[in-house]
């Protein structure tokens, strides 16, 4: 299935929250997101990677509004001991980059070339997260636009531009 | 904005590839997808969350087919010490469940439910990542006939399955 390109979009309207050190046991996201969804916080990505077998502890980070980032982390804070994560982090530096298409999820080579455009702009990829229309990576916010030209470059899109630019 | 929910899918054709202790310098991502797609490899899923301050290093896990997994782990392995990842994990006993619907992005109180009724049926998250349209979980293979069921009941899609099992 050959890959759709059909844009990139640009986010530096959010924060990042993660939640350190999470028990890999079942109830700890459910504890954490029912308490964000409490504070009436609006979630974009939600990212959890594997516990290491060592620790049997794992992070979750996620996105949000910059203007919401501290009512999240007061409720969370204020049930640190309840739910047993080790700490909460902080970011309100990010930008969050996505390639926009269609058809990418069989293809490791739209991948490979996103990220091989970053890297040859110097740009350090902190988070991805990927689906069938869209890859996404989270770097510092003052890259994105650098990102934003050399990956339209990469993909050919320049003139075609269908930047999303939330401020 | 209302999220609208409009189905459940499962897949239970994949495997996991876990690379360990990455670097978190640019160009790390890009040398291992480029390596990936180098083997035609289908990559479906791909997670990285932020590196450890203390140690500089993270994980980047992904899912594909898992007939393609050997192949991609001999490629890994080959390049190992020139991309300087500390080891690889592969698992092939791995679910995942997509709660698909649209306007998800801004809901937190969706993901808290979809995370409590699988906390419920006792089954554990091992791996999350969501966009507007989709919040995607990994858990173990044995674990997702249960998790279909109580998540359908949850969203109160009974009767509506949009289920799309691969097997
Ligand atoms: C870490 C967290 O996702 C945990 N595994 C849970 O199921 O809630
Ligand atoms: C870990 C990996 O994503 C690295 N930060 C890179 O930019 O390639």
């Amino acid at each position: 299935e050959e890959p759709l390109i059909a844009g990139v979009a640009t986010d530096l309207s959010e924060a990042k929250i993660t939640v350190v050190g999470v028990p890999d046991i079942p109830g700890k996201a459910a504890q954490i997101f029912t308490l964000v969804a409490k504070t009436g916080a609006n979630i974009d990505m939600i990212v959890q990677n594997v516990s290491a077998a060592s620790t049997g502890l794992t992070d979750i980070s996620f996105t949000l509004p910059k203007s919401e980032g501290q009512q999240v982390l007061t409720a969370l804070r204020a049930e640190q001991s309840e739910t047993g994560f080790l700490g909460l982090q902080y970011d309100d530096q990010i930008g969050k980059l996505a390639l926009v298409g269609a058809g990418m999820r069989t293809n490791a080579g739209v991948s490979a070339k996103l990220f091989t455009a970053l890297f040859e702009a110097g740009i350090n990829i902190e988070m991805i997260s990927t689906s069938e229309i869209r890859i996404s990576v989270v770097t510092r916010a003052d890259t994105i636009n650098d990102a934003l030209r050399v990956v339209h470059t990469a993909f050919g899109l320049d003139g075609t531009e269908e930047a999303v630019v939330h401020a």
